[in-house]
């Protein structure tokens, strides 16, 4: 399953 | 007031190049030390990430941090028109610009272009600073070639490092196969591999997103890939006396 690089790093 | 000169125009059309398969529309970020411009992939799997410091440009002035919305295949339209050898200066007057303007500069002619900007509501990710437990240091070349071979095998990749050095691998439907690149110490630095493996890892990857991003190559002949175990991996271009170009891409879990 592919993971989302938005779910490593928060919004800054 | 903004205005950056780069002496080697054709580095920013490489730069360009190598992203606008990735992202659509970016905000370019300018300020006092420099440009940088930072934005996910349309599927949000990858973030790119380019720093451009200030002291790397023939001329910078930047009297107020500016963020300018553009869309990457107008400003490819835009750099067409310009020479690989041009010197290529950005520039606009005002605190909240509407176009950006460009000038290419060759020996024998002189081109003024302008883009118009958008206004982009785009989240930035905090990217955190980390100490990964396996950088790999090797010639981008070779990088790009083992991802385009073994991508026609399957469209994940497996990374596996240790202190030997670094092992790609795929499996799929027609067999499977693996690379081990070995670790060397050769004089010429464009050639040397180096791993730095405190922990090793092993982690999956969707091809697509390496060979996209491998047009990069063409600004460095080294690259690095930074891993720790379950997080994403960067693929980092050092752009000689300027910055660097980062891609982030998140791993592959299996079910």
């Amino acid at each position: 399953m592919q993971k989302k690089i938005a779910s490593y790093f928060k919004s800054s | 007031m903004f205005e950056a000169k780069f002496e080697d125009g054709g580095l920013f059309k490489k730069i360009v190049e190598a992203i606008k398969e990735l992202v659509k529309n970016v905000n370019l970020e300018a300020n006092g030390t420099g440009i940088s411009l930072q934005a996910m992939d349309t599927s949000h799997v990858a973030l790119v990430a380019l720093q451009l410091n200030e002291k790397g440009f023939k001329k910078y002035r930047c009297e107020k941090s500016l963020t300018m919305g553009l869309s990457i295949e107008n400003l490819q339209k835009i750099l067409k028109c310009s020479g690989n050898d041009d010197q290529i200066t950005l520039r606009t007057q005002d605190e909240e610009p509407t176009t950006l303007s460009f000038t290419f500069e060759s020996k024998n002619r002189i081109s003024e272009f302008q883009l118009n900007l958008m206004s982009l509501d785009q989240e930035q990710l905090g990217v955190p600073d980390t100490e990964y437990s396996s950088v790999v240091r090797m010639p981008s070349n070779e990088f790009t070639k083992i991802c385009r071979e073994l991508g026609n095998i399957n469209e994940a990749i497996g990374i596996e490092t240790s202190k030997e050095g670094i092992k790609f691998y795929v499996k799929g439907d027609i067999g499977e196969g693996q690379v081990s690149v070995k670790i060397n110490d050769t004089e010429k630095p464009e050639e040397r591999v180096e791993c730095e493996v405190d922990e090793p890892v092993n982690l999956s990857f969707a091809v697509r997103y390496f060979n996209l991003f491998n047009k990069a190559s063409a600004l460095s002949s080294q690259v690095i890939l930074s891993m720790s175990q379950d997080q994403p991996l960067v693929i980092e271009y050092i752009i000689e006396e300027m910055g660097s170009l980062k891609l982030y891409l998140a791993p592959k879990i299996n079910d």
